[in-house]
């Protein structure tokens, strides 16, 4: 017993009622089908599966795209279509089949293919079961001249026959006249090609925030931002003062990552940084407390602090708010941020949202500290039984 | 778990089952934090609430609940943005749990690989799951080694659709070992240096397992994640409150 499709409601089917009186339309969502001449189909399918992803990774599924390559009927594809998705009648909800000419023909022109390689034509297409075309109590579904006679997942050779999409463009002939071969670039096929790799991608995907050509160029250039401004990782642009403020002003949130981190100076030490208005920050240890450790490294994905003192103490200088180092042979102004003055009473999340600048740092130390990631991919050691 | 057998309890720690009333288990999952859980997105389909689920931790039989069980209710679902459920692509989401798990040596978490960390073909792994067996549905988990094989090779298997980078397969031409319905978003884990288990792929889809069609098994390539699930993490635990 199992839930009716949810225009039934959600209650159980009764026992023995199956899913009687539960059928409805639906938008055909198998990739195989997505260029009928209908789109709507009614389940259970003709090959009773009960969903369209039942169907989409069933045996028939894999045989009929393979078969129609073999170009043993123009039509085999459509009616393998009206199987495995079949129309769906608005007005009554229940299913259209095909005519049985089509299902006669189908087999009569493929089942021998099929033999030739030791497999059977599907069980559940037994013809007889499909009305007559004259049929005057039922209707029932033909091809038009101008159905497709290849699926999406196909590309139609100039001789009319299909051979799977995958093999177009990739060097070797398959069609007997080579044209899958021909008009490959990305342009022609409807695609964005990668500008330093001959990758095609759709044009949705550019720009998306996710990086799909290898050397990320489809993620560049896609936003103008002022000189005050940095980029979020969607292209929105930021004031670069509210880069890591403790408030997410890019609508992904991109503007409050990889905030807190750890550098390594020429003692193997590692620094707390934190990339305040997109520029690194050294932390002051004034008033610093084990538990900001703590913060620091679960922020940073890594597990507990393992310093027990995690200060150190510089060896010159006054209290400062900038401190002058050398970075590849010049000098800069490293930055320093001051925890808060009331950070205890503020109900923040994030170490960096605690931090302020401007301020001087009177003990001179700036905050290291050591991260240990959380264990993990252990199993239990096997138990010994003495023999 | 097709020609897979039955693993001792607690050899596979991060083994978790996702499950919502009535059916009980629906889908397997995996344990990577003590609060964060990875499974496919093609397991939410019209069931997105929250609410309605409850992953079960540190359990073998799941007829016979034992004292190393532990039980959280769901927080939230991150499904993948682009995930696609027609052609089954960024089949991947995220679970928060409502609090942390305790971690014993029944429930503990699996390692994740960096983003450039790629299994090689011909290695060999292990899946793990309560799916069906080709006969019968188990109660108890089963475990199956799979050789994973090239996107090329795996491609050639399916010609029905796309084989994309963010897919991996695993499995034997013959398909003697392989995953099958109700292994969806359980673990394909491989044993790196110092007896390390890290988290490669996860049962998303294949042929129909116990039809005359075989082949290999695809599953959600993990490594393509990474950063994706590191940024969702981040965000719900640190930005989001």
């Amino acid at each position: 017993c199992i839930s009716c499709p949810d225009p039934c409601g959600t209650s159980l089917c009764e026992t023995r009622n199956g899913q009687t009186n539960c059928s409805h339309c639906e938008p055909i969502t198998l990739e195989l089908c997505m260029n009928l001449p209908y789109n709507y189909t009614s389940y259970p399918n003709y090959l009773g599966h009960r969903t369209q992803r039942e169907a989409s990774v069933s045996w028939e599924s894999s045989l009929f795209p393979a078969l129609v390559q073999t170009n043993c009927y123009k039509y085999l594809m459509f009616f393998a279509c009206t199987i495995l998705v079949p129309k769906c009648d608005p007005h009554t909800n229940q299913r259209i089949p095909p005519c049985r000419t089509l299902c006669v023909q189908s087999k009569e022109r493929c089942e021998s293919v099929l033999g030739i390689v030791g497999l059977q034509w599907p069980e559940d297409t037994d013809c007889t079961q499909f009305p007559d075309e004259n049929s005057e109590n039922q209707t029932c579904l033909t091809p038009d001249e101008d159905v497709e006679e290849c699926s999406p997942s196909h590309f139609k050779c100039r001789s009319g026959r299909c051979v799977l999409a995958s093999r177009r463009c990739d060097g070797q002939a398959d069609c007997e006249d080579d044209s899958d071969e021909d008009s490959c670039g990305c342009r022609e096929r409807g695609l964005w090609e990668c500008p330093l790799k001959k990758l095609c991608i759709k044009h949705t995907m550019i720009c998306d925030g996710f990086p799909d050509c290898p050397d990320m160029m489809d993620e560049k250039n896609c936003s103008f931002c002022g000189k005050d401004e940095l980029e979020c990782v969607n292209h929105e642009c930021v004031q670069r003062e509210l880069w890591c403020d403790g408030q997410a002003d890019c609508s992904d949130s991109s503007d409050e990552w990889d905030c807190v981190t750890l550098s390594k100076n020429m003692n193997s030490l590692m620094f707390l940084t934190v990339h305040r208005s997109a520029v690194d920050n050294h932390v002051c240890a004034d008033e610093w407390q084990e538990n900001l450790s703590q913060l620091a490294c679960s922020q940073m994905g890594l597990g507990v602090s393992t310093e027990e003192n995690p200060v150190i103490q510089l060896q010159q200088g006054g209290p400062f708010k900038t401190e002058i180092v050398l970075v590849d042979g010049e000098m800069q102004h490293q930055k320093w941020l001051n925890l808060h003055s009331d950070w205890k009473s503020k109900n923040v999340s994030t170490l960096h949202a605690l931090l302020v600048n401007g301020q001087m740092c009177r003990s001179r130390s700036k905050v290291a500290l050591l991260c240990t990631k959380e264990d993990c991919g252990h199993r239990p050691a096997a138990r010994m039984n003495k023999r | 778990i097709l020609g897979g057998r039955t693993s001792r309890p607690g050899r596979w720690p991060w083994q978790c089952s996702l499950q919502s009333e009535p059916s009980g288990h629906i889908c397997g999952c995996v344990l990577i934090a003590k609060r964060w859980v990875l499974t496919v997105a093609h397991c939410f389909e019209g069931r997105e609430n929250a609410a309605v689920w409850k992953v079960v931790f540190g359990i073998s039989n799941l007829d016979h609940p034992s004292s190393f069980m532990q039980t959280r209710l769901v927080k939230s679902i991150i499904l993948h943005p682009r995930y696609n459920r027609a052609v089954v692509d960024y089949d991947i989401s995220i679970v928060q749990l409502d609090e942390d798990i305790n971690e014993t040596s029944y429930v503990r978490p699996v390692c994740l690989p960096s983003k450039e960390q790629l299994v090689q073909p011909d290695t060999y792994c292990y899946i793990t799951g309560w799916g069906h067996m080709g006969n019968k549905m188990p109660f108890k988990l089963q475990e199956g080694e799979v050789r994973i094989i090239s996107l090329e090779q795996c491609q050639s298997y399916f010609d029905m659709k796309t084989i994309t980078s963010r897919m991996l397969c695993a499995g034997y031409e013959s398909g003697t070992v392989d995953s099958c319905m109700g292994d969806s978003g359980g673990p394909l884990v491989c044993e790196q240096p110092a007896g390390r288990w890290t988290l490669f792929g996860l049962t998303s889809w294949g042929s129909v397992c116990f039809s005359k069609v075989l082949g290999p098994g695809v599953y959600s390539n993990v490594s393509h994640f990474i950063e994706w699930i590191e940024k969702q993490i981040y965000i719900h635990t640190f930005l989001m409150n």
